[in-house]
Formats: C-alpha cells, sequence, structure tokens
C-alpha cells in the first residue's frame, strides 16, 4: 500500500493571470510528481495541489520565489489517511 | 449487514460492501429496483446500474440518470450514492414529489462508475483519479475518465501524457467504463436528465466545459442550478457556486456532461460535493449522511424540474 507520509496538501492563491501562468508552469514540472486536487483556474481562485515529501522543499521555495501566496491546507496526508482507517475498522469492529 | 436498514451509512465501504448492498436492496424492493449490468472494466469488473422504475412494462420510460465515483478517490461520491439508493426505496409511497417522478419516469444510478479505481484505492493507492487502464509504449496507467468522452475530444482541457492526472486516454470512449455509459444511453434514447457527481470544491456546474460559449439553454440551466444550490444550502448551510464548467473553474474538454448535452440531453449537470478544502478528498465520514441529506435536496429540484418540462 501506498503511503504518503510527509505529503503535503498546500493551497496557493494566484492574484493575476502571471500568476496562474506560473502555477500552470509548475504543474509541467514532472519530476516533482504533484497532484493538482483543484487546478490553476482564474485569478482570485485557489489551487490545491498535493506535494510528495521529496519536493516540499522544492515547491515552497518555487512560490516564494514567485511572489505565490500560500498556505499548508493538509500538513501530513498520512495521519489524515490514518484516521481514516482507524474510523472504518472501528466501524466494522462494532 | 443482514439488510439495507442495517447498512452503516456513515462509513466507506468497499467495492464488494457497495456490490452486496446494491443485491440486498434488490431482493428487499423487487417491485422497485432492479440491477442491470451495461459492461465490464478494464480489469473485468462487472459495471452495475440500479434501475428504480414503478412500470411493469418493457419499455423505455423518461428516465434520469445519476453516477457517482468516476473519479475513484472522491469517496464521498460513492458513499452518497449508496445513501440515495436506499433514500429512493424509502421515500417512494410516503414523498408525493419523489412518488409523481417515479410514477412517470425511470431512475438510473450508478453508484460505482469506476469500479476498478475504487478497488484500487482501498488496496494500494488511497488517492487514485483515473481508470486502470494500460497504455502503449508508457509504465503510466489509466485515464481520467471525465476526459475521455467525445466532446472535444483532446482540445485545451486535457492532458494528452499519460502519467499526468487529466490525461485523456487514447482514443474518445477507450476506456471501458466511459464506453458502457455511452452505449446504454445511446441505446435507451430517453434519458432526459443526467447529473454525474464529484467532490470536492462544492459546485454545480452545466455545460460548456471545453469552451466558454454558452449552451444554447444556459438560462434554463443557469436559473435551476440556482433553485438546486438553494435547496442544498438550506439543509445544513453549505455553500455553493454554480455556473458553467469553463466559466466557474476551467477548461475541461472530453468531459461527461459537454457529451450528454451533446447527445440532446438538456439537463446536464455535474456537482463538485463538500468540502471546500479542510479535507480534500479525505473527507471525514462523519460527513457521509449530512453531504448525501444536502445533494438530495438539489437532486430532487433537478429532478422534478425535469418531469414538470418534458421535452
Amino acid at each position: 500500500r501506498e503511503d504518503f507520509v510527509g505529503h503535503q496538501v498546500l493551497r496557493i492563491l494566484a492574484a493575476d493571470e502571471a500568476q496562474v501562468q506560473t502555477v500552470k508552469e509548475l504543474e509541467e514540472l514532472e519530476h516533482l510528481q504533484l497532484d493538482f486536487w483543484r487546478g490553476p483556474a482564474q485569478p482570485g481562485s485557489s489551487i490545491d495541489v498535493r506535494v510528495p515529501f521529496a519536493s516540499v522543499q522544492a515547491v515552497k521555495m518555487f512560490l516564494e520565489s514567485s511572489g505565490l501566496s500560500y498556505s499548508i491546507m493538509i500538513e501530513d496526508v498520512q495521519a489524515l489517511l490514518d484516521e481514516e482507517q482507524e474510523q472504518m475498522f472501528a466501524f466494522q469492529a462494532r | 449487514a443482514a439488510n439495507t436498514d442495517t447498512f452503516n451509512y456513515e462509513t466507506y465501504h468497499t467495492l464488494d460492501e457497495i456490490y452486496s448492498f446494491m443485491d440486498m436492496l434488490v431482493a428487499e424492493n423487487p417491485n422497485l429496483v432492479s440491477k442491470i449490468q451495461i459492461g465490464k472494466t478494464y480489469e473485468g469488473r462487472p459495471i452495475f446500474v440500479l434501475k428504480f422504475s414503478t412500470s411493469t412494462k418493457e419499455e423505455k420510460r423518461p428516465a434520469i440518470w445519476i453516477d457517482t465515483g468516476i473519479h475513484s478517490r472522491e469517496w464521498v461520491t460513492q458513499a452518497s450514492g449508496t445513501w440515495f439508493a436506499k433514500k429512493i426505496t424509502k421515500d417512494y409511497k410516503q414523498d408525493k414529489t419523489l412518488t409523481s417522478i417515479l410514477d412517470n419516469m425511470d431512475i438510473f444510478l450508478e453508484i460505482v462508475t469506476n469500479p476498478d479505481g475504487y478497488a484500487f484505492t482501498h488496496s494500494k493507492n488511497r488517492l487514485w483519479r483515473k481508470t486502470r487502464s494500460r497504455n502503449d509504449g508508457t509504465s503510466c496507467v489509466g485515464a481520467d475518465p471525465n476526459r475521455n468522452w467525445d466532446a472535444a475530444f483532446g482540445k485545451p482541457g486535457a492532458s494528452g501524457n499519460p502519467c499526468t492526472e487529466t490525461y485523456h486516454g487514447k482514443a474518445p470512449n477507450s476506456e471501458s467504463e466511459v464506453k458502457s455509459i455511452v452505449d446504454f444511453v445511446q441505446n435507451h434514447k430517453n434519458i432526459k436528465a443526467f447529473i454525474s457527481i464529484h467532490s470536492y470544491s462544492q459546485l454545480l456546474l452545466y455545460p460548456y466545459g471545453y469552451t466558454k460559449d454558452p449552451a444554447p439553454d444556459q438560462q434554463e440551466l443557469d436559473q435551476l442550478a440556482k433553485a438546486a444550490v438553494d435547496a442544498l444550502s438550506a439543509v445544513h448551510g453549505t455553500k455553493y457556486k454554480y455556473g458553467s464548467i469553463y466559466t466557474t473553474i476551467y477548461q475541461a474538454s472530453g468531459n461527461t456532461v459537454d457529451w450528454t448535452y451533446g447527445q440532446g440531453i438538456k439537463y446536464s449537470y455535474t456537482f463538485e460535493l463538500r468540502d471546500t478544502g479542510r479535507y480534500g478528498f479525505l473527507l471525514p465520514a462523519a460527513q457521509i449522511v449530512p453531504t448525501a441529506e444536502e445533494t438530495w435536496a438539489a437532486l430532487m429540484t433537478i429532478m422534478d424540474h425535469t418531469h414538470k418540462h418534458p421535452y
């Protein structure tokens, strides 16, 4: 089973069309293995992206150097998945 | 669960559990519910649709199609679909509006639209979105079944790279999960509303996704979307946006409802259920029933309008 330890979901805010384009460039960097949960759309709409642990620093540096603001939406994806599994096991046991 | 009353709607279930639930529902409601196999997945799993019909004749009455879970990781959609199925059987003969709809129309509900992907999310990768078909010349697996329809296929808003999440597949309908629905819809010829349910981000969307041009029925679709969103928000206060796919989120070519609209199904809608981002695709199970309840209010609005506005 694939684990997602250290994967974070970042919420990026692209203020204008140029910043939307910058995120689209990020989307094309395949080696980062990003998983866009909500892709870049219009300026002002939020963009959610799951970032593997190995790419977290590189992505944050990219965003900061591009002047893009972001927040951490999910700190550790695996922690949420573990909670989900525990709930399912608990219901099965019940 | 021994029956669909004791089935736990407040947790997520495996594919086998959902398929068992469907069998129980059919057995408990033989005069209302039947199960149809519309095809097989790439990995050979059966693709089932529940048919809710009060007709005793072999006829193709005007019908409403609802599907959940074409993107396998969007677990709240399959869970909501299960709840909808039970809700229909509970409310028939109790709720006037639903009874009137079912006395005149059939409802088709595909609870697990991407069974291979869904099974994969339970066994190997919880965040898998696509189908599980092999792509020649690459180790990357699957296509996005919501980019695989014959509606501006391969145009901007889909990816030609098999390793991306929005890969459109090698040709329109190349994914058996899509082709099965296409064949079913084209053979039926009398589907009047088609509602495809996704998560997350709380949106109710209508065509088009591939172009910013308004659909010919844009005004009516927009008004109905507003009414549906109002009904949804009245249940738990959840806020939704609505509009065309292109103008509300982003360009998406080859998507489901652009194809259904192109087939003449005027009331073609797609939902994005809860949440707004705190949990993404990992919505806590405690939110399944509230999500299903509010979505049902919106579905009823669309179904009732479809019933009352024949075309």
